[in-house]
């Protein structure tokens, strides 16, 4: 069988599909100070799978004003200045208005991933910390 | 009540594949 390692190399699912392959790919995004990226990344994946039926109303509210507070908003962070200004402002939008839908923030999730696969991941794989491991 | 911080990492591990 294909070690797990060789898989990560696949694509950026494969890695992100492998408890290991997103621990080795954290602690690589951690030295290039962008491991928000990453955690932004699956707090949108968390937040889709949040059932409207299984999660109050006021939970997934607060957690999607989390997830905009922490990631969104400041203009400095690496998440925040990767996201199209039109993203920013439809999640926004949707905190303000308090409509707060499962696909909210499906668009910004796809531009982090976009950056990550063009950038960060072709990157991680040429790195020594991903080598030494292989 | 669940600080903030709590339910983004709780929301984070969520989404985390689980062990082999």
């Amino acid at each position: 069988p294909t070690p797990p390692y060789l898989k990560w190399a696949e694509s950026l699912h494969s890695l992100l599909d492998d408890q290991d392959g997103i621990h080795l790919f954290r602690t690589f995004l951690q030295q290039e100070n962008c491991a928000d990226l990453l955690d932004f990344w699956f707090a949108c994946s968390g937040f889709r799978k949040l059932e409207p039926n299984d999660s109050k109303v006021e939970k997934r509210l607060k957690l999607a004003k989390a997830i905009y507070k922490k990631y969104v908003l400041d203009s400095n962070g690496i998440v925040s200045r990767q996201i199209k200004p039109a993203t920013k402002s439809f999640i926004k939008d949707c905190v303000l208005r308090q409509q707060i839908d499962p696909a909210m923030f499906d668009q910004a999730q796809m531009e982090i991933q976009s950056m990550m696969e063009d950038n960060t991941y072709p990157v991680f794989l040429k790195s020594d910390i991903y080598l030494e491991y292989t | 009540i669940d600080s903030e911080d709590d339910l983004l990492q709780e929301c984070i591990s969520s989404a985390m594949p689980k062990k082999r």
